[in-house]
């Protein structure tokens, strides 16, 4: 453990948590797509299957239960609790364009093809794209609530930290992974814009964030 | 090569 990923894990949980109590509080989804919501339990569940079958350390065990948690109950928020309150009709980015493709993906460039390989390749492949149907919709509706872009900040400083973990840990440890590593470099790429539109907007104090 | 997973990650 260093302090990249130790930081990173305490940003994505910090994202995490904003969000949901973003909904809980405020008893509305309004902004947010569930879409990338459904994504992210998918990312979790597909690379936790190994929660049961190998023990790393009660941190990484607390943290990877957590994360499920959270992640099935904003999608329960979204889609059951507050359904009402669900723009599905801005939330409409095609899914089907990113799982396709990653899953074709993750069996062709995978460390084993073996399911439980298989499965954590498609969920580091899934996770550099699971944002977009939130940032699409956001360009859609033109603009996000500030504890929304605070949420993103959040996530996308996650991975951008996990680049630094990978860097420092190629550094003492000798080696990398090159599936995580370029998938995070995707996956951060996709976050600057939106990083650039936060700064500039948003920490400027103008509160909601308006895109031009 | 140098690239293999890492497992104690999240």
């Amino acid at each position: 453990m260093n302090i990249f990923r130790l930081l990173g894990d305490m940003c994505h949980l910090v994202a995490i948590i904003i969000l949901f109590l973003k909904i809980w509080r405020s008893k509305s989804c309004a902004g947010i797509s569930g879409k990338s919501q459904v994504l992210f339990a998918l990312v979790f569940t597909t690379r936790y299957l190994d929660l049961f079958t190998s023990f790393i350390s009660v941190y990484n065990t607390v943290m990877k239960v957590v994360f499920l948690v959270l992640a099935y109950a904003t999608v329960y928020l979204i889609y059951l609790r507050f359904r009402s309150t669900y723009n599905s009709e801005s939330d409409s980015f095609r899914v089907e364009f990113l799982l396709v493709p990653v899953a074709g993906l993750s069996f062709l460039e995978n460390y084993a093809f073996a399911p439980l390989e298989i499965l954590w390749t498609f969920s580091i492949y899934l996770e550099s794209v699971a944002i977009l149907p939130q940032l699409f919709m956001i360009t859609k509706t033109g603009e996000a609530e500030s504890i929304t872009t605070h949420y993103l900040f959040f996530l996308g400083l996650y991975r951008a930290l996990y680049l630094a973990n990978w860097v420092w840990r190629y550094h003492t440890e000798g080696f990398f992974d090159q599936i995580a590593v370029v998938s995070g470099v995707v996956q951060t790429i996709f976050y600057c814009d939106f990083f650039y539109l936060y700064f500039t907007k948003v920490l400027r104090g103008s509160g909601k964030m308006t895109l031009p | 090569c140098h690239r293999r997973k890492v497992k104690d990650e999240l």
